[in-house]
Parts: C-alpha cells; sequence; structure tokens
C-alpha cells in the first residue's frame, strides 16, 4: 500500500510545490512508484513537470467532483516512475461547488482507493489555504510534510497549521501523523534564517528533518524549463538537498 | 474621499503583506491619512505592524459578519498618520459562513462608507486566493495594485487575476483599474529576476511601477519586531525603494 504524504502549509510561497514537485522525483529516482497529486487550483506542480493543465481534458476536478476514477486522469511525466494526476483551475470553484455535498472531506481519501496499491509513494501538493481542499488532503493522507520557510511570517502559522492537524485527526483521519517539518529557503549568510531553524529545533525538536533546503537559484530556474531539479540540473545543492530528503524519507529513520 | 487600494495576487508570498505594511506606512510618512485593512486570516500585516491579533476585542471579522461599523474596530499604530483595522483568524470561517448571505460580494464596499472619507488611502492586504475575501477587496477598491514576485511560479497566475479583474469589473464593480504591477524580490545578480521583469514589462508595458522593490533581508526581519520598514531601518534599500513606490503612486504621473 503505498504511503500518502501531504505537502500543506497555509502560508504562501513557503516551498511547498518545490518540495512536491522535487521530492517526488527524488523518490522516482530511486525507483520507488511515485504518484504527485496536484491539488492546487494554480497548477503549480503540473507545470512544474512540464505538463499544460489547460490541455489536458482531465484533471483531479473530475474524480472530487464527477467521481471519475483517479487512475483514468494521471499522465506521465519525464521520469520512469513517476506519475502525475494534473491540476486545472476549475478546482478553484470546489470549496463553493461541493459545500452541500455528502462527506466532502473524504472525496481525496475515497478516490485513493483506485490507486493506493499501485505506488510506494504518493505525494499530494496543496494550496496556501486550510480549506476544503487542503482538508481533503490531510483526510487522504498518512502523513503531513510541513514546509517552513526560514522567516518570520512563516512561523507564525505554524500553530495554526498544527491545530487543524488535531481536528482533522480527531474527526476525520484517526492515523494522520507528521512526517516532518522542512526548513526551506535556508540562507546561512542571513541571522533570520538561523534564528528560525533554532526556535524550530527548540519547538519541535525531532520533527525537524536533518536535511535543510538551502535557498538555491537552480531550484527556483527549474521549472521554467518543465523539470524538477534533477533532470535540469542534478549537480546543484538545491537538487542534491531534495534527493538527501528523500533518503531521509525512505531510511524513516528521521524522525523519534 | 479616500482612494482604496487592494494588494492582491493568489500567487502566495508574493510579497502582499510587505507590500501592504510598508506601502501604507511610506504614505503615512508623507502624512497623508492612510487605513490598512487587514483581510487575510493569517494576521501577518495586524501583526507586521505590531498589533496582537488574537488580544484584539474585535476585527474585521465582526465588520464583515456582524456589520459591525469599520469605524468601531480600528485601531492606532506607532505611525501618527496610519491606523489599523486589524484581522483574526476567525476570518479564515467567513468563506463559508457567508455563502448564502446576500450581495457576500459587497459587504466590504458598504462597511467602507462609514470611513471612506476620514482617510486619504485605504490599503488592503490580501489572502493568497481568489476567493470571496479578495472578491470584497476588488469589489471595494479603487485599483488594484498587484505584487510580482521576480520568479516562474509568479508570472503563471497573472493571467487569472488578470481574468478575475475583468469578471469583478463587469459584475460587481465597473471602476475598478489596476494601479500598477510592481516587481518584488527583484535580485539584479539573478538572471531569472531580469528575464521576470523583461517579460512583465514587454507584456504590461506602462503598468508596471518604474519603481523596483529589491530582495532585502532588513524587510523581512522587521516585522520580527512588530514595525515596518521605516521605524526598523530607514535606510535600508527595501525601506527607501518603498518610500518611493509611495512618491510615484502620489504623483499619479507612473502609469500612462
Ligand atoms: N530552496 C529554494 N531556493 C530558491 N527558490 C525557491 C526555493 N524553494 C522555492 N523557491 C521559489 O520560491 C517561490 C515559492 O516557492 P513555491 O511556489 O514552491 O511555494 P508554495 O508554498 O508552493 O507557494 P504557494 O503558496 O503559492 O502554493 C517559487 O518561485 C520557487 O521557485
Ligand atoms: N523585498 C523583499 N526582500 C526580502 N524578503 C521579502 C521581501 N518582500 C517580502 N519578503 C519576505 O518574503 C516572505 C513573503 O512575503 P509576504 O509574506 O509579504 O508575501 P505575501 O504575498 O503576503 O504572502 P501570503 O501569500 O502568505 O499572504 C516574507 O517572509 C517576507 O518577509
Ligand atoms: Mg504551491
Ligand atoms: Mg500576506
Amino acid at each position: 500500500m503505498g504511503k500518502v504524504i501531504a505537502i500543506a502549509n497555509q502560508k504562501g510561497g513557503v516551498g511547498k510545490t518545490t518540495t512536491a514537485v522535487n521530492l517526488a522525483a527524488s523518490l522516482a529516482a530511486a525507483e520507488q512508484g511515485t504518484l504527485l497529486v496536484d491539488l492546487d487550483p494554480q497548477a503549480n506542480a503540473t507545470s512544474g513537470l512540464g505538463a499544460d493543465s489547460s490541455a489536458l481534458g482531465q484533471s483531479v476536478y473530475q474524480v472530487l467532483l464527477d467521481q471519475k476514477p483517479m487512475s483514468g486522469i494521471v499522465v506521465d511525466t519525464a521520469l520512469d516512475f513517476l506519475t502525475l494526476a494534473p491540476s486545472h483551475v476549475d478546482l478553484v470553484g470546489a470549496e463553493i461547488e461541493l459545500v452541500s455535498a455528502l462527506s466532502r472531506e473524504t472525496l481525496l481519501a475515497r478516490a485513493m482507493e483506485d490507486v493506493k496499491d499501485r505506488y510506494r509513494f504518493i505525494i499530494v501538493d496543496c494550496p496556501p489555504s486550510l480549506g476544503l481542499l487542503t482538508l481533503n488532503a490531510l483526510t487522504a493522507a498518512d502523513t503531513l510534510l510541513i514546509p517552513l520557510q526560514c522567516e518570520y511570517y512563516a512561523m507564525e502559522g505554524l500553530e495554526r497549521l498544527l491545530n487543524t492537524v488535531k481536528l482533522v485527526r480527531g474527526a476525520l483521519n484517526p492515523k494522520l501523523e507528521i512526517e516532518g517539518i522542512l526548513l526551506t529557503m535556508f540562507d546561512s549568510r542571513n541571522n533570520l534564517s538561523h534564528q528560525v531553524a533554532a526556535e524550530a529545533r527548540s519547538h519541535f525538536a525531532s520533527k525537524v528533518f536533518k536535511t535543510v533546503i538551502p535557498r538555491n537559484v537552480r531550484l527556483s530556474e527549474a521549472p521554467s524549463h518543465g523539470k524538477p531539479g534533477i533532470l535540469y540540473d542534478i549537480q546543484s545543492v538545491g537538487t542534491q538537498s531534495y534527493l538527501q530528503l528523500a533518503r531521509e524519507i525512505l531510511n524513516g529513520a528521521n524522525l523519534g
């Protein structure tokens, strides 16, 4: 059975998509069958893997709103062991369109049953909010990976996210655990980065991954070529840090 | 009558809050009576000005959901000519709580009538989505200022935002204009920054502000002290670029 890892944080621009795309690609490079589900109407993970969301006929929109099987909308990527469930801008209407649907928070969890045993990992990229789409991801997930940008505003939102996790665990998904907190865009020349990292490690101790993702311009260039780091510039420090993260997760030894 | 400028972009982490806080503070420094309305449940603009959203009794939540007058919830800040309408995490429920309210997109516009003639400028910070809160801001606004981070994913979302502006102009707010597109976190050593800036200027020509906000660590440190740039480090390049932006807007000459 595939392990479902949701990548979520309501704070915007903290590296959710960059983490989802590069972790999924790194797991695929380790020959672990991986599905990347793009649950953000911005469809950044979709274009980050070179797919054109407006050109594809179907997306996770049909899965959530028309109960189409997930296996019917997935597409191949440039990596052998990586498959994509693309997003589409229509998803932006899902929150309102599903307001009276029965058990609207479990739509994704039910849709995953169709594909869960075909992949070793299923990575879900979330939009920057704690609305219905992110709730669906937290309900379907085995674990939550929280990208934490090493900046002040990013620390502020963490408590609210962890409260939401407790609510979801109580009402919708008792098995939900924290996979880990990932420090992103770490700039070793910048005091603020060190302060946020120290604060995160003192509050959350072993829940913080040993792997730290540095600020690295090659990571932000790769999406404009529709490629994950390992296909754009495998030597770059950014790409190597995501390969290291994949190893840490595969070893499962990271968290006490 | 005060000019209402909404600061919006559904892409996360592009500098909406940093722009709202520092532009409002720079206008206040020019002795223009300014109100900053924090419409984001993350309440980053509230804490960026040193206020504690959970300690304040009231927020824009009461204005939108209980029709409380805006003048009844505003608080003073450390700057003479700057007043804040604080946010609160309760706002996160507004989208669902208001789904059957009459004319739910015009709640903010109606609430602004109460304060519009007391301020020269009203700046509205928005969450990273095009949901009901941002629609309220676009409906209440005279103009929209779009922070555009000089990165690939940020360019992708621009077309959708401009489509939403056309829809709002057609259905809710015929006077809505674009104040301008502001290039943020520009890093002159980085090719990507130059590429995005060149593309934005070729697509949107005179709609792009002459002022460009550089990536500047002092801007990201200031919120941890609850201060805008002009009170944290007035000499910094970041602070000076927002003072320049305020001058450009006050001159009104920026956009052809
Ligand atoms: N380690 C890094 N070094 C440099 N740039 C990065 C890094 N991680 C992400 N970026 C860039 O920072 C921006 C924000 O990252 P990303 O889009 O992945 O965040 P997000 O949390 O998914 O945003 P949103 O909240 O809009 O979904 C992007 O332009 C991305 O290319
Ligand atoms: N010019 C800049 N230079 C350096 N850091 C910046 C700059 N502008 C913003 N930042 C930092 O980048 C991060 C994102 O900025 P900010 O929170 O203002 O974006 P936002 O668009 O309001 O995010 P959200 O989508 O979550 O509301 C913050 O940590 C902020 O301090
Ligand atoms: Mg994203
Ligand atoms: Mg913000």
